[in-house]
């Protein structure tokens, strides 16, 4: 494993309560879900430029 | 060659964290490269706001600076040569050791495109000036051109190989200048441009994709970076509603089956001598999976083939107890976006759990068949490879 790994294994116990305790609000994923598809075509749209 | 410019918010960076905090994962920002000095210098004042606040939040993360550096100038109209952007790393090496958590953080770099000539003439400028400063070599590979790409290119053993040559001229650089320095593809997948609709998102990328991890573990490719997880484009591993590709269930497969030590694995077939259409890897099994034991091996093949192959493993491992894990189309399609592992539409139970996957018991001597375009894992149990005990 990784330097990297090894650092995010050994706290991984603790983090795992942690983001169980953690919700995104169900407003801020809306919102990204709405923006999401116009989004998209932007970056095609210079990804192709 | 106009900048817009884009904020970055707070927020972002955290929800950016957490979620590859939360997943396990490290996260490794690419700052921007773009932004100069009047010499060409790399201007940092916007990076230190960055790395000044991620401190402040004692986020553990590492760092890339700039992206394709080679096209620069085709982008945005300025060109940096390799040696001023291996200064401008040794700058960003510099700020990062002013701070107490990121001045052993890894730096890498310089995530240059497909090495055609003037880009293996920048890296070596590069590694040469700022090599010792990063801590593994970063490239991008890409097989074909998204919008030109079509159904044979995915199965042409010959656009496989391509691979191959290209991470030989990458390591003959990288051994030249910085020998030893660890070498990643820092983004990859099969298709450039946001990939090939119909084909990077359907079972027949799995060709490139897992001829793409086997061949890099085997010519010493330490990490693979998959371009994308999720996003714009045909490449992602999920689609836009979070659903599993046929490409995520067959990097799980490999994470879970396959272990980071490579084994030297070929395929001798009489019928295909010249264009071989069978590939084989074998590494040793992922030493974290409960279900095997250290000594085990998994062997991965793909079958380019219209004809299914029997596969007949060396004497030393045919005695042996075998989990078999057949991928084919779940509709029976190349283009299909589901997946059928022996069988079995692989699909998530629920939002958040993922489905067993269990392999198929083989008795010792049974034969192997892979089926035409299939994809087949093998875990040859209580082998006692002596490389992987």
């Amino acid at each position: 494993a990784s330097e990297e790994e090894n650092i995010f294994w050994e706290k991984s116990t603790n983090q795992a309560k942690k983001c169980e305790e953690y919700k995104v609000p169900l407003s801020v994923q809306h919102k990204l879900q709405s923006q999401w598809p116009i989004q998209e075509q932007i970056i095609l749209k210079e990804e192709f430029l | 060659k106009k900048y817009k410019n884009s904020t970055i918010t707070k927020e972002t960076i955290d929800l950016l964290y957490r979620f590859a905090n939360c997943s396990g994962l490290h996260l490794i920002f690419g700052l921007n490269a773009l932004l100069r000095n009047v010499h060409d210098q790399w201007n940092s004042s916007n990076a230190k706001l960055l790395i000044d606040y991620c401190a402040s939040r004692k986020y553990n993360m590492s760092w890339e600076l700039g992206n394709e550096p080679n096209s620069f100038k085709k982008k945005s109209g300025l060109y940096i040569n390799g040696f001023q952007l291996g200064k401008d790393f040794l700058s960003l090496h510099k700020l990062l050791s002013t701070y107490l958590r990121y001045k052993n953080s890894g730096v890498y770099g310089p995530d240059i495109g497909q090495p055609k000539k003037p880009s293996q003439k920048m890296l070596t400028s590069f590694l040469k000036e700022g090599g010792k400063v990063i801590n593994s070599v970063t490239w991008h590979h890409y097989y074909v051109d998204g919008r030109t790409a079509s159904k044979r290119d995915f199965l042409n053993p010959h656009i496989l190989d391509s691979l191959a040559s290209e991470i030989k001229t990458v390591f003959q650089i990288v051994n030249q200048t910085v020998p030893g320095k660890l070498v990643w593809l820092g983004e990859t997948s099969s298709a450039y441009g946001g990939g090939c609709p119909g084909l990077s998102d359907t079972y027949i990328d799995g060709f490139m994709w897992l001829d793409k991890l086997g061949m890099s573990a085997k010519l010493g490719i330490d990490v693979v970076m998959r371009q994308a997880l999720f996003g714009a484009g045909s490449y992602n591993l999920v689609d836009s509603d979070f659903e599993p590709l046929p490409d995520y269930w067959l990097s799980l497969l490999f994470k879970k089956l396959v272990g980071s030590v490579v084994l030297n694995a070929s395929f001798k077939n009489s019928k295909d001598l010249y264009e071989p259409k069978i590939r084989v890897y074998a590494h040793c099994t992922n030493a974290d999976n409960l279900k095997y034991r250290t000594g085990d091996v998994s062997v991965f093949a793909m079958n380019l083939s219209n004809h299914t192959q029997q596969i007949q493993l060396p004497s030393s491992l045919s005695g042996k107890f075998i989990d078999e894990y057949l991928l084919l189309p779940g509709d029976g399609r190349l283009f299909s976006k589901t997946v059928l592992l022996n069988g079995e539409v692989l699909r998530m139970v629920d939002d958040k759990t993922l489905p067993s996957l269990d392999g198929k018991e083989k008795a010792p001597g049974s034969p192997l068949a892979l089926p035409s375009l299939s994809f087949g894992f093998y875990v040859v149990k209580d082998a006692k490879a002596s490389a992987c005990l």
